[in-house]
């Protein structure tokens, strides 16, 4: 919240859009004002109104640079747009950047996202530092239903329940990175990074940087769903294949690959596999082995074909380790297994168990 | 004129987004306080951030600083 909580002394707001950008169809910014705003009624007892002339609470406009409140826009990028908290006057008054492209979709910066988030401002919410909430002040694309818990609980702080007690399914918290009991849902290397997939979200660690970036999936490939089951590199094609339930996709770099997502029984798996666990890439034999259950498989990705004699039993193959992996990766002639919230590292040479970690040591924690 | 080198071009980036959202005061006296309160305001957006609390603008840090973002201040008092 702002300093003194600030907050509407009334639960009937009314708005009204000035002026219209030119990005968009009118009934496009109308629709995307409109469902921002029922982001926070479906959680609060407020109600929006919409006027057509003469003042109301919230006045929603598009300007650039200065743009008359001595609060200057920057031009494309940075700086997307701004709002006022509860107040008279410029209180509760929402502006954006017209120099900025809008747009429905993922393709530039999304309207309805941006104005989701000012208008969070406009009713007494101030910036949260979890990445996963939508009042977090970096602009990130994700879909679903965008307020996480700590927004709900912020904005019922000030307003209460909606008294309809509508079911709302709120975005997941970010996960930390530092939590003992941390798991991972896949990890793979990209390019000399390191992605490690949790829930809705990534890090990326970079070998030149000490803190790894914690990004939503959806905010870099917004066609993505929202959570990756196994990843793994080849890095001879230099293609990243992610995988989530019976699909899978490619990355070159950081860009999707046309032709997938392509059903993951196309590599030879039955039709009774519906997830694969984790997979992991071992390049000077050419093999890739997925991990689903208690089994694993063999691919050759030369022959492109799954070699014969698989699935076998992960616990007689891998001794010392867990019956089920939740995530691997292949590093420097090792092999790294990732379950619950440990961490083996395999030498494929030896055939044992070399060492033990927590699952969040590849952080620094 | 020579050109601003890369470092100075981050230095400018860092100290208009401490002022814009952390309340860095503007017009500061003497090198060496300057110095001090940036330090300070970097360590309050790192924190914020989730950063490895440094007081120095390095990669991390000032790739937060770079990305798209709100026009309302972190933390603060709203002006």
């Amino acid at each position: 919240h702002f300093p003194r909580h600030l907050k509407w002394d009334k639960n009937n707001i009314t708005f009204r859009i000035l002026n219209y950008t030119p990005d968009l169809k009118k009934s496009d910014v109308d629709r995307a004002i409109r469902n921002a705003l029922n982001v926070w009624s479906d959680v609060t007892p407020l109600t929006f109104k919409k006027l057509h002339e003469g003042i109301a609470d919230i006045m929603i406009s598009f300007g650039s640079k200065e743009h008359g409140d001595y609060n200057p826009f920057d031009g494309p990028n940075g700086l997307l747009a701004h709002a006022y908290p509860p107040g008279k006057g410029i209180g509760g008054d929402t502006h954006f950047d017209e120099d900025e492209q809008w747009t429905k979709d993922s393709s530039a910066y999304n309207l309805f996202i941006v104005a989701a988030h000012e208008l969070g401002h406009a009713l007494g919410m101030s910036h949260s530092s979890d990445p996963g909430a939508l009042m977090y002040p970096v602009y990130s694309y994700a879909t679903g239903f965008p307020l996480s818990g700590d927004d709900i609980e912020g904005i019922q702080a000030l307003y209460g329940p909606n008294p309809d007690s509508k079911k709302v399914k709120p975005r997941p918290i970010a996960p930390n990175k530092c939590d003992p009991m941390l798991t991972f849902d896949a990890v793979t290397e990209l390019r000399g990074e390191t992605i490690v997939f949790k829930d809705s979200f990534y890090w990326r660690l970079h070998p030149q940087m000490t803190e790894p970036d914690q990004i939503l999936i959806q905010s870099t490939w917004p066609s993505l769903p929202s959570k990756v089951d196994a990843a793994y590199e080849n890095p001879e094609k230099d293609i990243v294949f992610m995988f989530s339930g019976i699909k899978m996709w490619a990355l070159n770099g950081y860009n999707l690959v046309n032709g997938y997502p392509k059903y993951i029984h196309k590599l030879g798996l039955p039709k009774t596999i519906r997830k694969i666990d984790a997979a992991l890439h071992i390049a000077d034999k050419g093999k890739t082995l997925l991990f689903t259950d208690e089994e694993y498989w063999s691919y050759d990705e030369a022959a492109g074909t799954m070699d014969r004699g698989y699935p076998r039993s992960i616990e007689e193959d891998f001794p010392g380790m867990d019956d089920e992996v939740d995530a691997a990766a292949f590093h420097h002639g090792r092999l790294y297994f990732f379950h619950d919230h440990i961490q083996y590292e395999y030498s494929y040479t030896y055939r044992k168990v070399i060492g033990i970690q927590r699952t969040n040591s590849i952080f620094n924690c | 004129l020579p050109l601003p080198s890369g470092e100075n071009d981050n230095f400018l980036l860092a100290e208009k987004y401490l002022r814009r959202f952390y309340g860095l005061p503007a017009g500061l006296q003497g090198k060496k306080g300057s110095s001090d309160a940036i330090q300070t305001k970097i360590k309050e957006m790192q924190k914020f951030f989730n950063l490895e609390v440094t007081g120095n603008l390095d990669n991390n840090t000032l790739d937060v600083m770079k990305k798209a973002r709100c026009g309302v201040p972190d933390i603060g008092e709203y002006n």
